[in-house]
């Protein structure tokens, strides 16, 4: 309701200036990049903001130097399974996880710097048919797998020196759990979304699972990124980036939605569509044949600010409280954009291309 | 969004929805 009252922001107005180039690093050793993240790393004293990025085969970290230059401090290599996905953990020095696999994960390992011994290493968390992971504040990990009969959701706490130590099981749903996120405001409490579109919730202290909310399936193919409590309602920041196009669902990259626990009743709060131009492309073969992909293909959100890479090479920039889209970019002269990260905070975007080329932007 | 939308809200739904979950 909120959001239909706002005008929406003219293109004009989407100002490229509110994010500034701050600096670029270049891995000439990765052939096509998969992924990127903002990392504390702490080396001789000196706790610092490093980026981590990732190639099929191989996963390297880097410091800032002066004169805005980073400086590679160590490459990780691996072997016949590729990396997919850079798994950060929040509120950790010294430790990133990744996730490795085909079509989906296969396994998790973590990467950290080992001062008993002054080297890096790399360490198996997790083997099975992973559906998703997330790091959790206070070096946990949780994630879903499934075999043939059941499906497990499972938390890993890790050591400072990166151990596993004693798993907790959470209670799972009979439908598959596809993203997690953490409820800010409730250090307790875990949200996910499944694959026929509903919202669960879970209490991490005891691992029950509290109450599942359906989304309504004018909102499909539902990933959940964030979630805020406040005033006895749950706020789930939504994305759709396989959504059928449609009058109630529109080309919402992104949607807000206040969930009651109590009683399982959902309201939309806001919704942050395509910019004007940027809007989906209908697919016209296989098995999504009429469904139009919106134009978003992966992103990040952190806080109150979406950021995300659309299928038009820009990287677009939301406020997810207003619902509009507040800056662009445009896609670089020498390519298009690929990966879009939040670094620690909302000041700084990660923007990533297929060749490794990272820029940093001050937002 | 408003209490009539969405039903009576609790500020302790989390403690709540906790006493009768199955454990």
């Amino acid at each position: 309701d909120v959001v239909e009252q706002l005008t929406p922001v003219p293109l004009d107005d989407l100002r490229e200036e509110s994010l500034q180039l701050v600096s670029k690093l270049k891995d000439c050793s990765s052939s096509c990049a998969v992924d990127v993240s903002a990392v504390w790393w702490e080396a001789a004293g000196c706790r610092e903001l490093c980026v981590v990025t990732a190639s099929e085969s191989s996963v390297s970290l880097w410091k800032p130097l002066p004169a805005a230059c980073w400086g590679r401090v160590y490459t990780w290599l691996f072997g016949e399974i590729p990396v997919i996905q850079i798994v950060p953990l929040p509120d950790t020095c010294n430790l990133v996880c990744i996730a490795l696999g085909e079509l989906e994960i296969g396994e998790i390992r973590l990467l950290l710097y080992s001062s008993e011994n002054d080297s890096f290493k790399q360490s198996l968390v997790k083997t099975g048919n992973i559906k998703a992971v997330l790091g959790l504040k206070g070096r946990r990990l949780v994630s879903s797998s499934r075999t043939v009969q059941e499906q497990q959701v499972e938390i890993v706490s890790l050591s400072e020196a990166g151990r596993s130590k004693d798993g907790q099981t959470l209670m799972p749903p009979e439908e598959t759990v596809l993203a997690f996120a953490e409820v800010e405001g409730m250090r307790d409490a875990l949200v996910g979304t499944t694959a026929v579109n509903s919202v669960v919730v879970w209490n991490l202290k005891t691992g029950q699972l509290l109450r599942k909310m359906h989304i309504g399936y004018s909102y499909p193919a539902s990933i959940c990124h964030r979630a805020y409590s406040d005033a006895g309602l749950l706020f789930v920041v939504l994305s759709h980036p396989h959504a059928k196009e449609s009058e109630s669902c529109g080309n919402a990259a992104f949607r807000v939605i206040a969930f009651n626990p109590t009683t399982a009743r959902s309201a939309a709060v806001t919704f942050s569509s395509l910019p004007p131009g940027h809007a989906g492309r209908q697919v016209p073969r296989g098995p999504r044949a009429g469904f139009v992909i919106l134009g978003y293909l992966e992103g990040d959100v952190k806080d109150a600010s979406a950021a995300a890479v659309l299928t038009s090479g820009a990287i677009a920039v939301w406020d997810l409280l207003l619902g509009c889209c507040v800056a662009l970019l445009p896609p670089d002269p020498a390519g298009t954009w690929a990966l879009a990260r939040w670094a620690t905070t909302t000041a700084c975007l990660l923007a990533g291309q297929r060749d490794g080329t990272v820029c940093l932007y001050r937002y | 969004c408003s209490e009539s939308d969405l039903g009576p809200i609790s500020l302790n739904w989390f403690e709540e929805l906790s006493a009768e979950a199955p454990s």
